[in-house]
């Protein structure tokens, strides 16, 4: 089973 | 005082056509150095960067940086009300609460502006690491926008494997397998038909087939799409806007639970 990633848990806010 | 004039409506629409499935909203921070737009969809998978140069405009003048946040639904609305071979000028007043689209006919015949409200959108910029990715294929847009129409039909995920032999898209489900390999091409009439791989070492990711078939409706703004990966980070789908800018899009990979 795969999750999907949020894109903020690779990119933070500036 | 913001101006911006665009000698044809088309690449707007296709713009907003590239967006608005995705983007409910959006926030066009405009500067001297042209316009930019950043922001994740709903459920934060994924993230839209657009950047349209200053000097890819017929004319611009941005006085002052104005951040004008917009509805795109309304925008698209809007958008629909110019012909492909009107020339579109957006302007705004600083400070302005609204923004106006003026869209003139090819002869001057026929002139039509449209108001429309702006939005206070709380927006987050994220900062978007500098990667040097271990895969970057170029490919036809139109052949990856089939691909993924293809293979959305087997699985909700995808899953892009890319060596120095090629680059593999597979897809699995209760009906069967897909696997779409698509080798470097030694030579192309056109060079939009080249399908071209820079390999630093190979990549496996798996993707939600939703999202690419999100970011394939920018196809029509470019032949060529660029695909970036490397492990464990979000790949980025990059189409090129002729002589004006580019749209990327990211997205998460999935992982194994």
């Amino acid at each position: 089973k795969m999750s999907q990633r949020n894109i903020t848990s690779f990119f933070k806010p500036k | 005082m913001f101006e911006a004039r665009l000698i044809s409506a088309t690449i707007l629409k296709k713009i907003l056509d590239a967006i608005k499935d995705l983007l409910n909203e959006g926030t066009f921070d405009c500067s001297d150095s042209g316009i930019q737009l950043q922001a994740m969809d709903n459920s934060h998978v994924s993230l839209v960067s657009l950047t349209l140069r200053s000097d890819g405009f017929d004319k611009f003048r941005c006085d002052r940086n104005i951040s004008m946040g917009m509805n795109l639904g309304s925008m698209a609305k809007i958008l629909k009300c110019a012909n492909n071979d009107d020339t579109v000028t957006i302007k705004a007043q600083d400070n302005a609460d609204t923004v106006t689209f003026m869209f003139e006919s090819p002869n001057h015949e026929k002139v039509s502006d449209y108001e429309m409200k702006l939005m206070n959108l709380d927006q987050e910029h994220l900062g978007i690491p500098e990667t040097d990715y271990s895969c970057v294929v170029r490919m036809p847009s139109m052949e990856f926008a089939r691909i993924c129409r293809d293979l959305a039909q087997f699985s909700e995920s995808m899953l892009i494997c890319c060596t120095k032999e090629g680059v593999k898209f597979s897809a699995s489900g209760d009906v069967g397998s897909a696997n779409v390999k698509l080798a470097q091409t030694s030579s192309v009439d056109k060079e939009e038909e080249a399908v071209s791989i820079e390999m630093q070492e190979p990549v496996t990711l798996t993707f939600a087939c939703r999202y690419l078939n999100a970011f394939t409706k920018a196809s029509p703004l470019s032949g060529q799409v660029q695909l970036s990966m490397s492990a464990d980070v979000p790949l980025v789908v990059e189409y090129r806007i002729q002589d004006l800018g580019h749209i990327r899009y990211y997205l998460a990979p999935k992982i194994e639970d």
